[in-house]
């Protein structure tokens, strides 16, 4: 799991998914 | 080719225009700057706490989010083994495996500074279907928003306990 | 001779683009590696906007983590009804400000607009049928919905524009070299009552004539009818930035002043063009439409993306 810094109380965390042959850094922005 | 750019569109010379146009607010709206910082990436987090310490804050964040978790061995007191039961509020008909499991993972980068892995460790079914324990190579469409929406909330429960 | 030649390449090539269109899948689309920024819809709507902007995007999926499901996808379409919805409730400003992504289908039933279908397409389905959505539900975007194999949940894989189709088309198929026919003779392009404004008609009139003609962009022309700039729904992002509170009333040369300075400027072509330097500039530039002006810069039409690949997908 990758994480950010939480700026203006809004945090993101990513992991990189492999998707059949490729792969996909998911990235999800969330409220703290 | 008569394909071009039309000069007037662009923000430099449609300020000037503006202006030579008096128009009143001109002088006072700014073009969007948005610094694009590039974000700053983190393995998981990172804390400066004592060991023991941290593993105390996040068992108490998982019992205040009401995850369970397998009881730590003695040599592996670093590695929590998490389930969590992921009720998403309407009820399926269908069987699927509603408890996602989770490794947490203290690891110390260099003295007194520490840093907490996430890893994403599959689904079990509360209603003890074993669920296909298909591989890790062969499964090769998973969703990682359970996984990250999850450890966003085991962070905030952190950040906000902290 | 000649131009029965070119007429009788250009409708070879057009059929052998549509069968690579057939034989590929989205998911041959997508690069080996590519991030997809994905927002939780309990984030504020404003804070939305800061990520966009920060991440140089202008839309991005929506995810509900209280049903653990895609909820759509965010798009300036969505800050335009908020724009809206502000004007005719100036009073609201409390509620706009605290407003979540998840409040933004209460906006489109307040101000009585019906929601985008965006509809979705399996990755591996052939690129033709995600073209044809596309048209279909006149979206610019299409997700890329797949299945988790435990859970059945969904996943989105990825967002597909007519953008990126058509960059792709122009990186791969060798055929646009025979595209040789001028767009004057093929019947694509958008002319006659086109929608436009002047460089002083107040920006909340240019937002509502976007709405009301279901464009993404409104030509500036000046008094003799010369295109000299071009409004477009990605431009709202800008001004919200900057607080609508204080922007309603700007007229759009003052609104276009929020532009960032990297904006690559409105392209521009005449009926004489043809549609392989037309691809060749979807291929190097990020364009997104190019407006047809004569030899004086009257404006004429407009060639949009959708024209062009509706004319690969059916024509010839």
């Amino acid at each position: 799991l990758a994480t950010s810094s939480i700026k203006h109380n809004t945090l993101c965390v990513a992991s990189i998914v492999r998707y059949k042959r490729k792969y996909v850094t998911q990235m999800l922005y969330a409220p703290l | 080719s008569t394909i071009a750019i039309l000069p007037s569109s662009l923000p430099q010379i449609h300020r000037a225009n503006m202006l030579a146009a008096g128009s009143a607010a001109a002088t006072k709206i700014s073009p969007l700057s948005i610094k694009k910082s590039k974000t700053k990436w983190h393995f998981g987090i990172r804390s400066r706490s004592y060991p023991l310490d941290v593993m105390g804050e996040i068992y108490i964040a998982l019992k205040n989010l009401g995850a369970e978790w397998a009881k730590p061995s003695e040599e592996d007191l670093w590695t929590i083994k998490v389930r969590w039961k992921y009720d998403m509020g309407q009820p399926t008909n269908e069987k699927i495996p509603d408890l996602m499991k989770m490794v947490i993972q203290l690891f110390q980068i260099e003295a007194n500074n520490y840093l907490v892995d996430f890893k994403f460790d599959g689904w079990e079914s509360s209603y003890g279907d074993a669920s296909p324990s298909s591989n890790e190579d062969e499964m090769s469409t998973f969703s990682a928003y359970p996984f990250l929406h999850l450890t966003t909330k085991l962070i905030m429960e952190l950040a906000v306990n902290s | 001779a000649n131009s029965e030649t070119i007429s009788i390449e250009q409708k070879l090539a057009v059929q052998s683009i549509r069968r690579f269109l057939e034989s590929k899948t989205s998911y041959d689309v997508l690069p080996v590696s590519y991030r997809l920024i994905v927002m939780d819809t309990s984030l504020l709507v404003k804070k939305s906007l800061n990520i966009l902007l920060q991440n140089n995007i202008v839309s991005a999926p929506l995810w509900d983590s209280h049903t653990s499901r895609f909820a759509g996808l965010l798009t300036s379409s969505d800050f335009i009804n908020v724009i809206q919805y502000y004007f005719s409730n100036p009073d609201k400003f409390e509620l706009v400000d605290k407003l979540q992504l998840d409040g933004l289908k209460d906006i489109e039933r307040a101000i009585g607009v019906r929601p985008l279908d965006q509809g979705s397409i399996h990755p591996f389905k052939p690129l033709y049928e995600a073209c044809c959505k596309m048209i279909e539900s006149r979206s610019r975007r299409i997700p890329l919905i797949d299945q988790d194999e435990e859970t059945h949940r969904e996943i989105v894989v990825s967002v597909l524009t007519q953008y990126r189709i058509l960059k792709f088309v122009a990186l791969n198929c060798r055929e646009t070299r025979y595209l040789k026919r001028p767009i004057g003779e093929l019947n694509i392009i958008t002319q006659g009552n086109l929608l436009s404004c002047r460089m002083h008609t107040p920006v909340i009139d240019v937002i509502q004539l976007l709405t009301q003609g279901g464009v993404s962009s409104v030509p500036i022309i000046d008094e003799h009818g010369r295109l000299v700039n071009v409004y477009e729904a990605v431009d709202v992002l800008g001004l919200i930035k900057g607080g609508i509170y204080n922007d309603l009333s700007l007229s759009v040369g003052e609104a276009l002043m929020r532009r960032s300075d990297d904006f690559e400027g409105v392209y521009t072509c005449t009926k004489n063009d043809k549609l392989v330097t037309i691809m060749d500039t979807i291929r190097k530039s990020r364009v997104h439409r190019f407006f047809v002006v004569d030899e004086e810069g009257l404006l004429i039409g407009v060639l949009t993306l959708s024209d062009i690949l509706k004319y690969i997908l059916f024509e010839e």
